[in-house]
């Protein structure tokens, strides 16, 4: 860990902190929640306090902005720079700043907590199910006044639990209109509006004016992103419109067409070629929790760490499970020293909880949960597909996907492609170890070819051949273990490792000259890390962590979803 | 199957493309995160020298191979999204 020059440090242990204003991401109480959450990351293991103020000035003061927010170093626009804060002291000191540019959730994609209706301000549940539809983002199907809804259980139908997501036609936020919700049409400056406008400001915030006539009313409110809103672009915060024409082809979702980057876009309007409206799809966004945690660590004086793990660390990545590392620890006590006394007990409640205690979140973990299914499927969390967020290896067997995970396997079969599972690896296929990297079958033998670190085995039914060692095949020695397997052709399958793949001639058992090729020279717009590669159904599939992005036989990302949701439909 | 297939690029109307080039990219992310000290004027052998060193304390600072090239894991880490705040500090 490393401290700013001169150990710059709070002299009071009752640090304040005020949000000066919010993003339209996220609702004002989710991103509440985040900060104090991030706050607690380090009030867990000091002696420090935090008080939140909503006037005056605190020693930490919150904003979110853009380009040229007041201080002498702009943001960059979207990616790149996500935030930046100041150490200790007065006035712009102590300070966080965060780029609006940025797609702000809780790491894992749109968090949208809902208004009115009958859930109580639960969170959406993604995916749910409406009049045998299924639904992964608000819909206005089943109204006629095109507010956005959504269900907060999985089955409307079963439920009936629902709420409103964020839309300007139902409140704004900041202004002075009190959250009153557009009104459209209003006129400004003399013209007409028929939805939010960037016109008359310069800080790139959408909004509207909340009576017909903001030139007489002067009232107004910033606009709330939908959860279906684009970003970047030159349409930042209207939403995609399916189907959309580019160049003279109609698609239905977000594609990445067009673009070199791989990114995945959309047109706001029914025509991209006559209108060159777009945006970037939404994508599971920076996590603000995580992020304002760091920054927090430098408003109380801990300057970037050299170790990849910490949160001091200066690059962004996910962590689903956030605990604070060692050396983020014995920096913030360095300065502050441990926390003393005993930390306080929860309230126990009063009648017995049901079971699933093993899925309860502690305070640091960066997963806002929406209200849970009332069914759940009575097995041991630790053999629940559905609770885990990575799988060994995912590979086609006889037409039916199957998962593998630590000695197990999942599939989904039969007419109605349910998830079956547990089943033990050993059992089935005895001799292979319980983890396996990658699998295929060849399509032409139905043999299948099984790979765990540097061996590989084949079965031919029941009879195996192997362990053998990958450098049989041709494969270097230097790799370290087969990450996926793409039957190609008759006879051919590309392995996967690393950032490179390979083509392997199943007949010759050898590989193909002229690799290994780079992945993301081929497969444009994939993790080049991807830790899973498969085809199923047409597609072929590149898995990171709960992610799999998703590519046509054109070989364009046409989806990125979750393993959960969509291949394991959880 | 390994040919590409040739697809076609349009020009986003809007879009933030940054067109640098991988030194100059390079150059911009070590003065920006405090490895170039931008208060010294150098001539040409001398601002060769420096850059090598400043990749080499960035990198020694990313946990990556110190080569104090720009190398290709060197470029994706400049790539990645991160704090604002400069790592050494001015």
């Amino acid at each position: 860990y490393k401290t700013f020059e001169g150990d710059l440090k709070w002299d009071h242990n009752d640090v304040t902190y005020r949000i000066l204003n919010y993003s339209p991401d996220m609702d004002s109480d989710l991103t509440d929640d985040a900060f104090a959450r991030a706050f607690k990351v380090w009030s867990d293991v000091t002696p420090l306090t935090f008080t939140r103020l909503f006037e005056g000035t605190a020693d930490i003061m919150i904003s979110f902005g853009k380009a040229d927010h007041g201080d002498p170093y702009p943001f960059d626009g979207e990616n790149g720079l996500l935030a930046h804060a100041y150490p200790p002291g007065e006035g712009i000191q102590g300070d966080a700043h965060f780029d609006d540019d940025e797609y702000w959730t809780l790491g894992k994609g749109p968090v949208v907590k809902t208004r009115y209706g009958n859930a109580e301000g639960a969170l959406c549940h993604f995916p749910f199910t409406f009049e045998g539809k299924t639904y992964t983002t608000c819909t206005t199907e089943g109204r006629s006044d095109n507010l956005p809804w959504c269900a907060t259980t999985a089955d409307y139908n079963r439920d009936k639990k629902f709420g409103f997501c964020p839309s300007e036609l139902l409140y704004t936020f900041g202004g002075n209109a009190n959250g009153a919700q557009c009104v459209f049409p209003f006129i400004f400056l003399g013209k007409e509006y028929d939805s939010c406008t960037l016109e008359g400001r310069s800080d790139g915030y959408r909004w509207c004016a909340t009576t017909e006539n903001f030139d007489n009313d002067k009232t107004f409110g910033f606009c709330p992103s939908r959860d279906t809103a684009v970003t970047g672009g030159n349409a930042e915060g209207e939403t995609c419109h399916f189907p959309f024409v580019f160049l003279g082809q109609s698609y239905d979702s977000c594609t990445s067409e067009g673009r070199g980057d791989g990114k995945l876009w959309c047109s706001t309007t029914s025509s991209y070629d006559d209108d060159k409206k777009w945006g970037f799809c939404p994508d599971q966004g920076y996590s603000l929790f995580l992020v304002a945690a760091h920054e927090f660590g430098h408003a109380l004086g801990l300057d970037h760490s050299n170790i990849r793990d910490a949160l001091m660390y200066p690059m962004y990545s996910y962590v689903e499970d956030f605990s604070l590392h060692s050396d983020d620890i014995e920096g913030i006590q360095y300065l502050y020293g441990p926390k003393r006394g005993p930390s306080p007990t929860p309230p126990q409640p009063s009648t017995p909880t049901t079971d699933d205690s093993d899925d309860k979140e502690t305070d640091h973990t960066d997963e806002t949960r929406p209200t849970e299914p009332t069914t759940t499927r009575p097995v041991e969390p630790t053999k629940d597909a559905c609770k885990l967020t990575k799988f060994d290896t995912i590979t086609v067997i006889e037409n039916e996907l199957h998962f593998f995970q630590d000695g197990h396997y999942w599939k989904r079969s039969g007419r109605d492609k349910e998830l079956q599972g547990p089943f033990s690896i050993a059992a089935r296929w005895p001799a292979l170890p319980a983890v396996i990297d990658s699998a295929f079958e060849d399509t032409l033998t139905k043999k299948l070819y099984f790979f765990s670190g540097t061996r590989f085995w084949v079965f031919t039914g029941k009879s195996v051949l192997g362990p053998r060692s990958v450098e049989k095949l041709g494969l270097p020695n230097s790799i370290q273990k087969v990450e996926g397997a793409l039957q190609r052709g008759k006879g051919k399958v590309l392995l996967f490792s690393g950032e490179n793949f390979w083509r392997l001639d199943i007949k010759a058992q050898k590989i193909d000259r002229g690799y290994p090729r780079f992945t993301d020279v081929v497969f444009g717009g994939v993790p080049s890390d991807a830790h899973d590669v498969f085809q199923y159904k047409g597609h072929i599939y590149f898995c990171r962590e709960s992610f799999y992005w998703r590519m046509n036989s054109r070989r364009q990302v046409d989806r990125v979803g979750y393993v959960k949701y969509d291949l394991l439909t959880c | 199957w390994s040919l590409p297939l040739k697809s076609v690029f349009v020009t986003f109307p809007g879009d933030v493309i940054k067109n640098m080039t991988d030194t100059e990219l390079a150059e911009s992310y070590l003065k920006k995160f405090g490895y170039i000290d931008t208060a010294v004027r150098r001539s040409g052998f001398q601002s060769m020298v420096s850059t090598s060193k400043a990749l080499k304390r960035m990198q020694r600072q990313m946990g990556l191979e110190e080569t104090g090239e720009l190398d290709k894991s060197t470029l994706e880490a400049m790539k990645q999204p991160r704090c604002g705040v400069p790592d050494v500090a001015n």
